[in-house]
């Protein structure tokens, strides 16, 4: 363990936690992408399969069971409980457009054709994407409540972070998952437009981010 | 090089 991979998975609760909270405290989840939330749901159920298999440590299994509740628990909230506020006219990414490749490159891309690998793999790489629906939703819609901006700066700083961690393992320990790093910088660079517009506009105190 | 199969990292 090292200070980015601590941070990284801080920044990742955090990111989760105030979603949820914006959820619940607003009782609306209006401008919420519930696709990227699902797709979420779907990468820590098909990568923390290894809960029931391998033992790292406690912190990993804590981590992992709370990333689990609270993914699931925001879906809930989306789907279930805050139906009537979902912006459904406005979720129209076509996810069927991610799963497919992602499942091809998983099956074709892996370090073992074992269904525990494959299903790594596929939440590798569906993690990567996972927030182009959220992010669809923005551009289509206009604009983000500063909340969900502030969601998405802690999402994306997670992945920087994940890429700091690689790299200092990489030096101290040889350390190198070349599947998890390549899909990790590509879906980093997702964000780089994002993280220009939330300095450029919600930092300056615009409140909203609203697109050009 | 660490075989990536051991997954420590969430």
């Amino acid at each position: 363990m090292n200070i980015f991979r601590l941070a990284g998975d801080v920044s990742h609760l955090v990111a989760i936690i105030i979603l949820l909270l914006k959820i619940w405290r607003s009782k609306s989840c209006a401008g919420i992408s519930g696709k990227s939330q699902v797709l979420f749901a779907l990468v820590f159920s098909t990568r923390y399969l290894d809960l029931f298999t391998v033992f790292v440590s406690v912190y990993n299994v804590v981590m992992k069971v709370v990333f689990l509740a609270l993914s699931y628990a925001t879906v809930y909230l989306i789907y279930m409980r805050f139906r009537n506020s979902y912006d459904s006219e406005n979720d129209t990414f076509r996810v069927e457009f991610l799963l497919v490749p992602v499942i091809g490159l998983s099956f074709l891309e892996n370090y073992a054709f074992t269904p525990l690998e494959i299903l790594w793999t596929f939440s590798i790489f569906l993690e990567a994407v996972a927030i182009m629906p959220q992010l669809f939703m923005i551009t289509k819609t206009g604009e983000a409540e500063s909340i969900t901006t502030h969601y998405l700066f802690f999402l994306g700083l997670y992945r920087a972070l994940y890429i700091a961690n690689w790299v200092w393992r990489y030096h101290m320990e040889g350390f190198f998952d070349q599947i998890a790093v390549v899909s990790g910088v590509v879906q980093t660079i997702f964000y780089c437009d994002f993280f220009y517009l939330y300095v450029t506009r919600v930092l300056r105190g615009k409140g909203k981010m609203s697109l050009p | 090089m660490l075989s990536a199969a051991y997954k420590d990292e969430l």
